[in-house]
């Protein structure tokens, strides 16, 4: 399948997220 | 340990990671011998994850590398795949050692970790994991693969580590194949 490639500014965007705590 | 091979599970709403990982600590006993056992023995694994929200829920409550205790690493590899030369997936495999004087591992770890989790190195399945060492005078961190004798996969990653480090010129990069390390 499609590797999940995910960008640097991308990854630091989630880190807030609820999900993410 | 079962926990240590099987990939958490996640939410459809969470972002998977194209892999799932095991973070390990370890602290070495400065002056004690250090066998293969006791290696094995000091290795504790602190968790897993398989999505960034979960990644990100685990990082955000350890300790900085730069606050750690000397003698310590992290070591953050592919779930199945542990830490040691012994492992199947690290046999013919080697690393990129990257030192590092005091004051940047913490930031170096961050974007090391972020490529390897956003699969930016682009050399397949090659990456086993990542460690980061917290020594007396500075800081290493390495990158393991499985193909120590792939030369276009080593150029990769190193060329890749250049880039997301932001290393200062001069800054000494050096690979080495795990059975040279095990002659060491």
């Amino acid at each position: 399948g499609t590797r999940i490639v995910y960008e640097r500014a991308f990854l630091m965007n989630l880190r807030n997220s609820p999900i993410s705590q | 340990d079962k926990d240590e091979v099987v990939a958490p599970e996640i939410n459809p709403n969470e972002h998977k990671l194209q892999y799932a990982y095991a973070l390990w600590y370890s602290r070495r006993n400065p002056g004690k011998q250090n066998s293969i056992q006791s290696y094995d023995r000091n290795l504790k694994l602190v968790g897993r994850f398989a999505s960034v929200e979960q990644f990100w829920g685990l990082y955000s409550h350890l300790t900085r590398p730069s606050e750690l205790t000397t003698h310590t690493d992290f070591h953050l590899f592919k779930i199945g795949i542990k830490p040691m030369w012994e492992d199947e997936a690290n046999q013919r495999g080697g690393k990129w050692i990257v030192r590092l004087r005091k004051g940047l591992v913490s930031r170096c770890w961050e974007n090391l970790i972020l490529a390897m989790l956003g699969e930016q190195f682009m050399v397949g399945e090659e990456i086993c994991g990542a460690v980061v060492s917290i020594r007396f005078q500075e800081d290493i961190i390495c990158v393991w693969n499985k193909t120590a004798s792939d030369l276009g996969t080593t150029n990769r990653i190193r060329d890749t580590l250049r880039r997301i480090l932001h290393l200062p010129s001069g800054a000494s990069m050096e690979y080495k194949t795990h059975n040279e390390s095990l002659k060491n």
